[in-house]
């Protein structure tokens, strides 16, 4: 562990925490792509499947399960609860997230570290994860003027990848074999997605004007 | 072969 992987868990939970807070304190997930939280949902389910199997350190089980556990009750909530699926904004979230899955899992079947059922469902997690905010910046574009909780939510969890950039530059300096090319490009792809919402999240907090993203 | 720590991230 190194303290850039560190900070970069840290945003990515922060990034979970403002989420939370922004559904149960507003009792609102207008402004929320529902698909983007399925995405993450199964980022985390085909990623974590050595959950039982692969013991790495309590660090490491409690926060996989913290993400398991909050991405699927962000989903369930969007779903089920009466109050919040209202504000659900259904007709602006049309991006078709299917064609992520399918192109994410067939990319996963050809490069992996090893064609082993969990390797490819790693590789599948891993290329998911780096589109699976597309959904959101889509929805943000669409919907306007994006309230604060929910740009901190898509600034921390842009942010927290581009720490993981820094973790592996700096374990390929300071281990031996260490190689995550598939981790590491695919950090590089998801974090450039992020690369204009950073330009007009940083306007808007320099001009201190309501984040607004070009249509 | 991958050493068994190999997924060791989030």
């Amino acid at each position: 562990m190194n303290i850039f992987r560190f900070a970069g868990d840290m945003m990515h939970l922060t990034s979970i925490l403002v989420l939370l807070l922004k559904i149960y304190a507003t009792k609102s997930c207008s402004g929320i792509s529902l698909k983007t939280q399925e995405l993450y949902a199964l980022v985390f389910l085909a990623r974590y499947l050595d959950l039982f199997t692969d013991f790495i350190s309590v660090y490491n089980t409690i926060m996989k399960l913290v993400f398991i556990v909050s991405s699927t009750a962000i989903v369930w909530c969007m779903k089920r609860d009466r109050v919040v699926r209202r504000s659900y904004d259904k007709q602006l979230d049309t991006f078709r997230h299917y064609f992520l899955l399918a192109a994410s899992f067939a990319l996963a079947l050809l490069v992996n570290e090893k064609f082993t059922f969990q390797e490819i469902f790693w590789a599948f997690s891993i290329y998911l994860e780096a589109v699976a905010i597309l959904p959101q910046l889509v929805l943000l574009q669409r919907s306007g003027n994006v309230d604060n909780l929910t740009g901190q939510y898509v600034f921390f969890l842009g942010a927290y990848r581009a720490f993981y950039i820094l973790n592996w530059i700096y374990r390929y300096f300071t281990e031996t074999h260490f190689s995550r090319w598939i981790a590491c490009i695919s950090g590089l792809v998801q974090t450039a997605l992020y690369a204009d919402f950073f330009y007009y999240y940083y306007i808007s907090w320099k001009n201190n004007t309501k984040l607004k993203l070009p249509a | 072969d991958l050493d068994d720590d190999y997924h060791d991230e989030l």
